[in-house]
């Protein structure tokens, strides 16, 4: 454990637990992607399966318990208890071209094939795509919610510091592991126009919206 | 290498 993964996953809580706290104290789900949240569940239960048969250490079984539970309390919320305020009309990213992409490309480039091994390389460039339906509802609709921009910032941040957690493991360890470098690096260029408007805007106190 | 040793990581 190096700090810069600490800090990666604190924002990954961060994000996960904002994100449930805005659905829950404003009981709506408005301008948040189910779609994204499938994804993300999903990456959850595939990457975690090893959940029940191995055991890396107490806080990573932790982790994992919380971020598969909080994902899918999230669904929970989106689909059934505040179903009515899903906003159905603007989440139309189609997943299908996210999910068999990432299929057919877990079965090409991939350490080995045992099926924990494919799963886990699934989930890693799912995890890649996973937020795309999520800008895709931004682009859209034209603007967030300053608590779901916080969101995708603390989201966005995760990966970022991921990536220096592995330079730092590169130099320190001599561990790499290109799979998950490529795909982390994709997953935070998907963010970085989010940031740009995040930084120039939100940070400045005002609302984010996107260019007309 | 096993499993958690390669995928020691969230």
């Amino acid at each position: 454990m190096n700090i810069f993964r600490l800090l990666g996953d604190i924002c990954h809580l961060v994000a996960i637990i904002v994100l449930l706290l805005k659905i829950w104290k404003t009981r709506s789900c408005a301008g948040i992607s189910g779609k994204s949240q499938i994804l993300f569940a999903l990456v959850y239960t595939t990457r975690y399966v090893d959940l029940f048969f191995t055991y890396v250490s107490l806080y990573n079984s932790v982790m994992k318990v919380i971020f598969l539970a909080s994902s899918y309390a999230t669904l929970y919320l989106i689909y059934v208890k505040f179903k009515a305020t899903y906003d159905f009309n603007h989440d139309t990213f189609r997943i299908e071209f996210l999910l068999i992409p990432c299929v057919i490309l877990s079965l090409l480039i991939t350490h080995d094939y045992s099926p924990v091994e494919l799963l886990w390389t699934f989930s890693i460039y799912l995890e890649a795509v996973a937020i795309l339906p999520q800008l895709f509802m931004v682009s859209k609709t034209g603007e967030a919610e300053t608590i779901t921009s916080h969101y995708l910032f603390a989201l966005g941040a995760y990966r970022a510091l991921y990536i220096v957690n592995w330079i730092y493991r590169y130099y320190t360890e001599s561990f790499i592991d290109g799979i998950a470098v490529v795909a982390g690096i994709i997953q935070t260029i998907l963010y970085a126009d989010f940031f740009y408007l995040y930084i120039t805007k939100v940070l400045k106190g005002k609302d984010f919206k996107l260019p007309a | 290498a096993s499993f958690s040793d390669l995928h020691d990581e969230l």
